[in-house]
């Protein structure tokens, strides 16, 4: 999903 | 994962870890600001707040636990324990909270990506940690020398910053739709701030000397 792709990171 | 999202990661683990493990051997903490230990602290806890409700793997799950552990343990040593305590120099470490927390504060309710508590704590998070650093590097300033552990500390914290920053570059053309302004900016900001000491650090690294920072 493109809002959280990011939310991986730490 | 990429190589230089691991990388970063590891980094960032060596800087939290060495910094704990060197405070509880040599049981003192000269040198560090615990106002930026509060801080990351913070920044972990606002961070983190899906870390029961959104699994991502256990990888995830394990290094949000270890940042968490890690930088409330730092923070414990300096307030609690009753040696290390005592080496903390309080009226070295002035740096006022509000001047960082409030303005973090501001700007993640208004330029987030939705409005939600969850999401404005994480934007919040960024924010923070992007200016975290700031009484550490004052303290630094003040105290015009850094010992190995200080200097290892930021360096390490430095090395993962600029390793998030190649992650991102690799990520965004990698993978569909990876766009993020708000931790990309918040990222390049905090980066930014390590320019100035990395120049120092090098510059008497090269000459093999103690790092002596200007007024």
């Amino acid at each position: 999903e493109k809002q959280d792709s990011g939310k991986d990171e730490l | 994962m990429n190589i230089f999202r691991l990388a970063g990661d590891m980094t960032h683990l060596a800087s939290v870890l060495v910094l704990l493990l060197k405070i509880h051997t040599i049981k003192s903490c000269a040198g560090i600001s615990l106002k930026t230990q509060e801080l990351y602290a913070i920044v972990f806890a606002t961070r983190y707040l899906d870390i029961f409700t959104d699994f991502i793997s256990l990888y995830n799950t394990i290094m949000k636990l270890i940042f968490l552990g890690s930088s409330f343990s730092i923070v414990w040593y300096i307030r609690q324990h009753k040696i290390v305590r005592r080496s903390y120099d309080k009226d070295q470490d002035t740096f006022r909270y509000v001047f960082i927390v409030l303005p973090c504060i501001f700007l993640a309710l208004i330029i987030n990506e939705k409005f939600t508590f969850k999401e404005v704590m994480w934007t919040f998070s960024l924010y923070l940690e992007a200016v975290a650093i700031l009484p550490q590097l004052v303290l630094l300033q003040r105290t015009r020398n850094i010992d190995n552990l200080t200097g290892q500390y930021v360096f390490l914290l430095g090395a993962y910053r600029a390793l998030y920053i190649l992650n991102w570059i690799y990520r965004y053309f990698t993978e569909p739709h990876y766009i993020h302004w708000i931790p990309w900016i918040a990222g390049i900001v905090q980066t930014l701030l390590y320019g100035d000491f990395f120049y120092y650090y090098f510059h008497s690294w090269k000459n093999n000397k103690k790092l002596q920072l200007p007024a």
